[in-house]
């Protein structure tokens, strides 16, 4: 099972073209394995973008050298994936 | 058993076929489970098909969790599944639109998918077929259609989340969907749901060139959103999937919108701004109400606008 630890989901607030451009060409390397969960980038819409714990200090680095605006929307993805499956769990025992 | 079921909490796959089948035997003259064909996997996929009778009706489809991570979604279409069987007879617009049409509501359209998210990675969008030559897994089911597949808006990397597939309709889920709409032949409607971003949007995806229809698929989905806003006051955007969001080919709206359904619309479903894809289960109930009312408004409007 893939899990999750320590990744966070940072919600990024382009503000120019620039930045438009710089996320884009993060979004077609795939190597970087950000995971964008929303697509289509303007300085209208926030991007919200799952970060691997291993790359964060790299990726804010980077957000913060091209001034790009962001915040944590997600601290930590685990911790939420693992209070859904307890919650989940707990609701099947109830159900039963 | 429909009563003591939790509509607000997150389902595995089996618990979500379980309740289809109690669903219809609650209601075996209004309701069918229509076996539409098997995923990659080879899990059957299942569509509810409501419907008072006549063969090959103007039909309504609706479809729920084509990207597996997009839990409300499919948490929400089990409750409006209940909710249309438990309203008709009761509300007299859904009454009215079952005597003239028939709705399928598939509520899992990518169970392979779904099933991935339970058992092994939460955050998973695509198919889980194989890919030749390549160690990742999947294509992107809304990318996978044959209306301007392979362009821009979806990659021709097989391990990137927006991969387009080898060729259009390569999905068996993809192509499952588009055999019983063609073999049907007469929807009037195409409507999927999708999350989150809050948004409800008509063709084109895959260019910004609007649609013959645009303005009165642009006055039904602002209609519709007034309804679904009254509820909680949830905000949406309402335009075509090029303008409000980016250039995304190979959707399934476009090409239902191609072959002559003219109300196709997609709907991204609430955001709270927390949690994403995420979303807790207490926000599954609310999103699920608000959704309904927008999704009855265009039913509506189908019903009383034949073509």
């Amino acid at each position: 099972e893939e899990l999750f630890n320590g990744d966070q989901v940072l919600r990024v607030l382009p503000e120019s073209e620039d930045h438009i451009q710089a996320l884009k060409e993060l979004e077609e390397d795939v190597d970087s394995e950000l995971d964008f969960w929303n697509h289509g980038f303007s300085t209208e819409r926030p991007v919200d973008i799952r970060v691997p714990h291993d790359s964060l200090y790299a990726f804010k680095d980077f957000l913060m050298e091209n001034n790009i605006p962001f915040t944590v929307m997600i601290n930590n993805v685990q911790e939420l994936l693992d209070e859904e499956r307890a919650e989940m769990v707990n609701n099947e025992g109830l159900e039963r | 058993k429909t009563k003591s079921f939790n509509f607000a909490a997150y389902h595995n796959l089996e618990t979500i076929y379980a309740f289809m089948d109690t669903l219809v035997a609650s209601h075996p003259s209004l309701i069918s489970k229509v076996n539409i064909g098997s995923s990659y996997e080879n899990r059957p996929m299942y569509a509810l098909k409501f419907s008072t009778g006549g063969v090959s009706r103007p039909a309504i489809w609706v479809d729920a969790g084509i990207h597996a991570r997009e839990w409300v979604t499919q948490a929400s279409a089990v409750w409006i599944a209940n909710k249309i069987a438990s309203d008709y007879g009761v509300d007299p617009s859904v009454t009215s639109l079952l005597g003239q049409m028939d709705i399928y509501l598939m509520i899992v359209t990518n169970p392979d998918g779904y099933a991935f998210t339970h058992t092994s990675n939460r955050m998973w969008r695509k198919t889980r077929s194989v890919n030749a030559g390549s160690s990742c897994r999947g294509a992107d089911p809304n990318r996978n259609w044959d209306a301007g597949f392979g362009g821009p808006g979806a990659s021709k990397d097989p391990c990137s989340d927006s991969y387009h597939g080898p060729y259009a309709n390569s999905e068996v889920e993809v192509k499952n969907v588009v055999d019983l709409i063609k073999g049907h032949g007469n929807f009037k409607s195409f409507i999927s749901i999708h999350s989150y971003s809050q948004l409800l949007m008509y063709p084109y995806g895959y260019t910004c060139t609007d649609v013959p229809d645009k303005s009165e698929l642009h006055a039904v989905g602002t209609a519709a959103i007034k309804e679904l806003t009254s509820l909680y006051n949830t905000r949406y955007q309402v335009g075509s999937i090029c303008k409000i969001i980016y250039q995304a080919s190979g959707g399934s709206i476009d090409w239902t919108y191609n072959i002559g359904i003219k109300y196709s619309f997609a709907f991204e479903l609430r955001d709270t701004g927390f949690y994403g894809f995420l979303l807790p289960a207490n926000q599954i109930l609310p999103t699920a109400e608000e959704t309904w009312l927008g999704l009855k408004y265009i039913m509506g409007y189908v019903r009383d606008h034949p073509y």
